[in-house]
């Protein structure tokens, strides 16, 4: 960690927030930013304490372009926020344009940039360790959160350890759903109802989910496949063959499509010039001919699935894929060998698709959701609006 | 009013704005926002030092990993603090 050299001479302190976000409601916006503070006021001597009056410590503002101090936001993407030490004034600004969301995948999530801006607001500089919260560097949204040892050490550098038990409200809890509804049978599914079975499911980076099976595909809504539906796969994915292998949404934003020895790479619905292009070169180390592949949460790495076996491929290793793969499917508690389709949904879940019937993967426990009704479920009246 | 855009980091004139604005141009003599000079060798450090900052490769070439970690969505902040207009930042 790093320290700037300054820091509050007093242990509790008060802010405010004295311009909300245009996408957020404001009580909303208050209960992340109380989270916020919380981190870290849970593992040092220090209080936060809000207040709509008087002169504060902290003020907290969401801004656009240029807003007043000589260093203006950038627009979506690039720079989220910033924050001024202690002996600066301990100010944070956050970017208005930025999408910002709680406890979703999607967009940028407040209460990790707002605690890591908290951080500068007290004193600490940028991290050189990759997981601590205050690496320069927005990870994307984590789940199960915690702050890092190096964090902790940083702050009670600083301010001591925590010496009573914090006041404030318990820790926070995701309020993300956890469950996809039921179907409500009144989908379009047609051929997904008589079998189930898919080819491959993918969510884009638009967060609209398709489901691909034969020379088709669907749009999924919430509880059921949307009007207009079954559409022809190659007709309007820009001569995409059929009966695909398997697909995925990587952070940039690229969705990759593989079938046989080779892949895809589309922006949104648009196949990106110079494609399809050989497995071998842009995944050195997967197989061709995979079951399927999906990006997961806990680590924002690519995995792939094939028979018994799967492999983890990290773009930006060298070699992307590990020596110690592939490894067995069994290590994944609960999946079965030769999945059809695997995919993270927008609620944050992975779930693996074999044989019409699918499964809710917990990166907690690492294992199958225990649920009722249990798992594996028929995937066509959860997923497809089949009665 | 049209608002500033996000710098895409592209090539190496892009990417030298970038660490002049996160800290790892440590000298005037090689700001390229005031057409100075720059040595091989300060460019070549500067993306060393951006490199073990963030846990990459240290290669001190401008690689496809380094112009990717460069273009991810970031905190404002600079990462060696100590010079340039951050430091200069006042509350109010």
């Amino acid at each position: 960690y790093a320290l700037q050299g300054s820091r509050w001479r007093v242990r509790d302190l008060t802010y405010q927030i004295s311009k909300y976000p245009t996408g957020l409601k404001a009580s909303d916006v208050d209960e992340e930013v109380a989270n916020a503070f919380k981190v870290w006021e849970d593992v040092s001597n220090l209080t936060f304490r809000p207040t709509t009056t008087g002169k504060v410590h902290i003020d907290i503002r969401f801004e656009k372009g240029e807003h007043g101090d000589g260093d203006p936001f950038d627009g979506r993407g690039g720079t989220l926020a910033h924050a001024y030490f202690p002996i600066y004034g301990g100010d944070a600004h956050f970017d208005d344009t930025e999408q910002w969301t709680i406890d979703s995948f999607a967009g940028t999530n407040l209460f990790q940039v707002a605690a890591h801006e908290f951080g500068h607001s007290l004193g600490l500089s940028h991290s050189d360790v990759r997981s601590a919260l205050m690496a320069p560097f927005y990870r994307g949204y984590e789940r199960n959160f915690e702050l890092d040892d190096d964090d902790t050490r940083a702050i009670q550098a600083l301010y001591g350890k925590r010496e009573s038990p914090s006041q404030s409200t318990p820790s926070r809890v995701p309020t993300a759903a956890t469950t996809r509804r039921p179907s409500t049978g009144a989908g379009t599914a047609g051929v997904l109802c008589s079998d189930a079975s898919v080819d491959t499911i993918v969510t884009m980076a638009d967060k609209n989910t398709y489901v691909f099976k034969g020379s088709q595909y669907w749009l999924l809504t919430d509880s059921s496949t949307a009007p207009g539906y079954p559409r022809s796969t190659t007709a309007d994915w820009g001569g995409l063959p059929g009966n695909l292998d398997a697909a995925f949404t990587w952070s940039n934003g690229k969705t990759y499509f593989l079938k046989g020895s080779e892949y895809w790479r589309f922006s949104n619905m648009t196949m990106d010039p110079g494609y399809p292009k050989p497995i071998s070169k842009g995944f050195a180390g997967i197989p061709d001919n995979v079951d399927s592949a999906f990006v997961w949460s806990g680590n924002g790495k690519i995995y792939f699935f094939k028979n018994d076996k799967y492999w983890r491929f990290e773009p930006t290793a060298r070699p992307p894929v590990g020596a110690k793969y592939p490894k067995d499917v069994s290590n994944w508690e609960g999946i079965p060998n030769n999945i059809d389709a695997a995919l993270q949904y927008s609620n944050g879940f992975t779930y693996f698709f074999k044989d019409g019937m699918y499964w809710r993967f917990n990166d907690r426990t690492f294992r199958i959701d225990t649920a009722d009704p249990p798992f594996p479920r028929p995937a066509g009246y959860w997923w497809f609006g089949c009665e | 009013e049209a608002l500033p855009t996000k710098l895409e980091i592209s090539g190496t004139t892009t990417a030298l704005l970038y660490l002049d604005k996160f800290g790892y141009m440590n000298s005037t003599a090689t700001n390229p926002e005031n057409g100075a000079l720059l040595s091989e060798a300060a460019v070549r450090q500067a993306i060393l030092d951006f490199q073990a900052f963030a846990g990459l490769n240290q290669t001190g070439n401008l690689d496809q990993e380094t112009v990717e970690m460069m273009n991810r969505p970031r905190c404002g902040n600079r990462d060696i603090i100590g010079h340039g207009p951050n430091t200069r930042r006042r509350k109010r």
